[in-house]
This record gives structure tokens, sequence and C-alpha cells, in this order.
């Protein structure tokens, strides 16, 4: 399957989110 | 019994390494994980995949349908 452009931007956009709620999930187990 | 795996639920650990397994570029389809894990219902299935969003496991992709795992690459 080949992704557009605007998917791909779409798809590194939702990645950094996630991991941002990632980051701030792990630190309120500290 | 849907006890807990560090932190994650039996459910959960399976929806999440089945995601973690797929190396599509748009990411793993919600009824290939139906068709692959056939002890679990689409509402379960749904259940978990919104919990391993909301802790930032997983992520959509080109719709609201497609997953992919933040771990690894």
């Amino acid at each position: 399957v080949c992704l557009t452009e605007d998917q791909k931007r779409k798809i590194e956009e939702n990645r950094i989110k996630a991991l941002a709620r990632r980051a701030e999930r792990l630190a309120a187990q500290q | 019994a849907d006890s807990s795996i560090n932190g994650l639920t039996a459910h959960q650990s399976q929806v999440l390494n089945l995601i973690k397994a797929c190396r599509d570029a748009q990411g793993m389809n919600i009824n290939e994980i139906k068709t692959k894990l056939k002890g679990m219902n689409m509402s379960a299935i749904k259940q978990a995949v919104e919990f391993l969003s909301n802790e930032g496991h997983i992520y959509s992709t080109v719709d609201e349908d497609h997953f992919k795992s933040t771990d690894g690459d």
C-alpha cells in the first residue's frame, strides 16, 4: 500500500501525540 | 478473567502484541484484529484499542480503524 504525503504527515502527527500521551502517563505513575 | 499483567489486561496485551507485530505502513485494521483474536468480540477489542490509545501505546493512522504501535521503530 502506497501512502500519500498527507497520510504520512497525519500518521506522524498521531505518532507524536501518542508518544506525548505515553510520556504523560508514565510521569503520572512516578 | 482479565487479570492485569504489566498494567495491561490479557485482552489489552493480546491486541497490543498484534498491532506491534504489524509491519504495514498504515498499521493494523481493527477487523484484522477481530479475525486473528477469535476469542474476543468486537466490543472487547474496541475497548482494548481505546485504552491502549489513551495510554499512548498505539495511535490511529489513515483512519479510525487502523492502528500502529508507538513501541519499536
